[in-house]
């Protein structure tokens, strides 16, 4: 699975996810990556994209959770990524990129790695695998 | 208030992926985040910058998406994809593309040329000929590896999410004649095991185990605890 979140200088935010699924997945499966919601979600608050187990990303509506915990409940967005990926989505299943519309970036996992690039107009930058 | 950008390639990686499949990861993340902090910097807007990256990844079959999709149990390619612009608030959607070069801009034409939030299998491929989207053969996406990777998956019985197995001795592979499967390393109740069970995953006891240190006969009925790439396969058991 890959994808892409963005929050651009006027402020608006975008996502984007694709994939090809699981391997040796029964034909006709669907993944989390085109539920809206699911693997992919954007509002005007944050954009977030996931990827890991469909299935359990799916159950737990991991992408949608994180804008609604910016929304009802205040929290930042690196509290609102931290909070979804350890307390909802089950251990070993995936992670996720999320960026606001105030210009931050966040990264969450719970599997051994996640393929991860970030970069904000501040000067963050990162690249990584592991924890 | 900024611009921001975050690209990722899956998530479940393999804990022995050798280091030149990590830095030709790397160095493919580097390069779509260079190519999407030059577009923000152009004032390109958001939704035309996931595109254009996801778009990216896509080509290069490095990642589990477009080129290098992972194969299904019939070694079929079943893509899917999804974008949304949260000024907008509109969304696109497809799945079970086989033809599409790039299921991330179909998914924006559902998008913005079509009533609906998400077209699938048989009419979301008529949905791309209509809008003169790329179609390319469906063996253009299919790769060695990815072969490779589903008998893996088969053999051992598993369904597996975007992570790469390399080659290794330990790989589960099909048991052999006698019914053995290959040479593993296996622990059995956490301790290293002879090399060599059965295939409905009892030690034999005429084997002998490493319990404590001392070379001892199994005990029957012994289970044994798989290894895969060099780790306990209970990591990968949730795929």
């Amino acid at each position: 699975t890959v994808g892409c979140v963005v929050v651009d200088s006027e402020g608006h935010c975008a996502s984007a996810t694709s994939t090809g699924g699981l391997i040796n997945k029964m034909s006709g499966r669907i993944g989390d990556s085109p539920i809206i919601g699911a693997g992919t979600y954007a509002n005007g608050v944050c954009a977030v994209s996931a990827t890991g187990e469909g299935e359990a990303i799916i159950r737990a509506t991991v992408a949608r959770d994180v804008a609604a915990l910016m929304e009802y409940k205040g929290l930042s967005l690196q509290e609102s990524v931290d909070f979804v990926i350890n307390k909802r989505l089950e251990d070993g299943k995936g992670g996720l990129i999320a960026v606001s519309s105030n210009g931050e970036v966040a990264a969450g996992f719970n599997t051994l790695g996640m393929f991860r690039a970030c970069a904000t107009e501040e000067g963050y930058f990162e690249v990584g695998i592991w924890q | 208030m900024g611009w921001a950008i975050a690209v990722h390639g899956g998530a479940g990686v393999d804990p022995s992926l050798p280091m030149e499949r990590q830095q030709e990861a790397k160095d493919l993340l580097l390069h779509c985040l260079n190519l999407g902090v030059s577009a923000l910097k152009a004032s390109v807007p958001a939704i035309d910058v996931v595109e254009l990256l996801v778009r990216e990844l896509e080509t290069n079959p490095v990642f589990n998406s477009g080129r290098g999709s992972a194969l299904s149990t019939k070694g079929t390619v079943e893509m899917e994809a999804s974008i949304m612009d949260g000024f907008r608030n509109k969304c696109g959607a497809v799945s079970g593309l086989s033809t599409v070069k790039n299921p991330i801009s179909l998914a924006r034409l559902v998008m913005e040329k079509s009533p609906h939030v998400y077209l699938a299998f048989n009419g979301a491929e008529e949905f791309a000929r209509e809008q003169g989207v790329e179609i390319v053969d469906t063996n253009y996406f299919i790769t060695a590896e990815n072969k490779e990777r589903l008998e893996q998956a088969k053999s051992a019985n598993s369904i597996q999410f975007d992570y790469r197995l390399p080659e290794s001795e330990n790989a589960v592979g099909k048991p052999n004649e006698n019914g053995l499967l290959p040479t593993i390393k296996i622990h059995a109740n956490g301790i290293v095991a002879a090399d060599k069970v059965l295939q409905n995953g009892l030690l034999s006891e005429k084997e002998s185990c490493i319990e404590n240190g001392e070379k001892m006969p199994c005990r029957k009925g012994m289970l044994a605890e798989f290894q895969m790439n060099g780790v306990p396969i209970s990591i990968y058991e949730p795929e």
